[in-house]
């Protein structure tokens, strides 16, 4: 029965029992293997999921020792998001993504930035190699190499220093989280103007990923390209709008 | 295409709200499965102990091959989950098996397992019929967009 968990919560905060507090990290504990899934999408094989889960509980853990019963809040709202907090915080700090990767996607990225800026607009993939000096080929096979680390890790290699994933800015559709979502209206604005100022291929990658909900290879169907082209322009349309964010 | 939307949008908030429920039954299940393990003497570590190894997916499995298993933008939240309680997937995880562990035996042990088993197959049945619904209405938002091309923006 439910109260049985009431009366472990009781117990752990009034007397820090530590059976009880091991009750409570047993029984929570799932909520841990369902975040840790769902951060996990599109993070490239290297990255253990028993890892993740395992930084998820130290997420929980701290959720269980910092949560206040009496306030009336869902414990589950909020060990969620201490959990996703926890994996997050330790994937930025893990050094993971290859050195000579993340040089490439810095590089692209400021030579990006440069021709953005002296153009107005998002430079083609001819014109970027052409202004780095290197064959369309390679930017492109550096740009296969950078999608291939996996969606999610684009944020962490462009941003170590922990600049707001993707993942957290864009909308969700299904809007369960209220709070969260009012203090995001101002960022979502933002993210949306610079989206619908994006080249039209570019916007509808992001437009179809993030907005549509549909998969790499649904959104290479629609553009009548491969699923890993379409990784490669994701993974280009997130640096072009970083820049623009970032101004 | 907004009626589209509004149906695939429904669908994802059902498919969404199942496969939070069977995950948490799959934790469920595996903590238990390791506790009877742990008391057959077949685990040494306990269930703290080994808990990223329990609660860990299998790599791959033959998830990366099946086609439908493709990244997809996913938000990590707690769905709305209407009318907590009523359902029967409430009462089972509604227990609080943990808080007494020591005090059962095995045999109960294996009945609460044999009981979520029974729910979670039924729920990742819900899912995958759901699943195939969102992934046809998904497939009409692609073609939409392929033959008429992107009418009015979504980003908002
Ligand atoms: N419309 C539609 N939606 C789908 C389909 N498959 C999955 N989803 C949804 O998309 C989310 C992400 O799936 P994933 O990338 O495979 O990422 C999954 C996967 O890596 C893992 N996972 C979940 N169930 C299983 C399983 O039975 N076996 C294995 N090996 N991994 C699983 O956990 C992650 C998160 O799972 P969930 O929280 O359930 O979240 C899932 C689920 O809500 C599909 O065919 N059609
Ligand atoms: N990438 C990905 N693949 C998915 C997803 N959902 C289902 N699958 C794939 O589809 C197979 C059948 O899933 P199911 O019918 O839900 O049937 C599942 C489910 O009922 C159950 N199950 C899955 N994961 C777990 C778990 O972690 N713990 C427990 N106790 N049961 C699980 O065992 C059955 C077999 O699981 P698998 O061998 O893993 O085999 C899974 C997996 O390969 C998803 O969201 N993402």
């Amino acid at each position: 029965a439910p109260d049985e968990v009431a009366g472990l919560w009781e117990r752990f905060k009034a007397t820090g029992d530590e059976r009880a507090r091991e009750g409570l990290i047993l029984h929570y504990s799932p909520l841990v293997k369902f975040v840790a899934g769902r951060v996990g999408v599109g993070l490239p094989r290297n990255v253990d999921q028993a890892d993740l889960v395992s930084y998820g509980i130290f997420g929980l853990i701290d959720a269980i020792d910092k949560f206040e019963p009496e306030r009336g809040f869902k414990f589950e709202t909020y060990a969620i998001n201490r959990i996703k907090g926890a994996i997050l915080d330790e994937l930025r700090a893990l050094d993971w993504v290859p050195r000579s990767v993340r040089a490439r996607a810095r590089e692209i990225e400021r030579s990006m930035a440069e021709l953005e800026h002296r153009l107005q607009r998002t430079p083609t993939d001819e014109e970027l190699a052409d202004h780095m000096g290197i064959p369309l080929e390679d930017l492109q096979d550096a740009l296969a190499e950078i999608s291939t680390l996996g969606l999610v890790a684009l944020d962490e290699m462009l941003s170590p220093e922990g600049g707001a994933a993707m993942v957290d800015l864009v909308p969700d559709p299904r809007g369960t989280n209220p709070e969260a979502a009012f203090q995001a209206e101002e960022t979502r604005r933002i993210l949306a103007d610079a989206i619908n100022r994006l080249p039209d291929r570019e916007r509808l990658v992001l437009t179809l990923y993030y907005y549509e909900g549909l998969t790499l290879a649904e959104i290479g169907e629609v553009l009548g390209v491969t699923e890993s082209r379409v990784c490669q322009i994701h993974a280009k349309s997130v640096m072009s709008l970083r820049n623009r964010i970032g101004e | 295409l907004t009626e589209l939307r509004e149906r695939r949008r429904m669908a994802d908030e059902v498919e969404n709200e199942l496969s939070f429920y069977r995950r948490m039954l799959h934790g469920r299940i595996d903590l238990l499965r390791f506790e009877l393990r742990r008391r057959r003497g077949e685990e040494r570590r306990s269930l703290i102990e080994a808990l990223p190894h329990i609660l860990a997916d299998a790599p791959g499995g033959n998830a990366e091959s099946s086609a439908s298993h493709r990244p997809r933008h996913v938000v990590a939240d707690l769905p709305p989950l209407p009318d907590v309680g009523k359902r029967e997937v409430d009462q089972v995880l509604g227990t609080d098996i943990f808080a007494r562990l020591d005090e059962i035996d095995e045999t109960e042990i294996e009945r609460a397992i044999a009981g979520l088993i029974e729910v979670e197959e039924r729920i990742s049945e819900q899912r995958r019929r759901v699943q195939a619904v969102a992934d046809r209405l998904a497939k009409a938002v692609a073609d939409r967009y392929r033959h008429e091309g992107e009418s009015d923006s979504v980003v908002r």
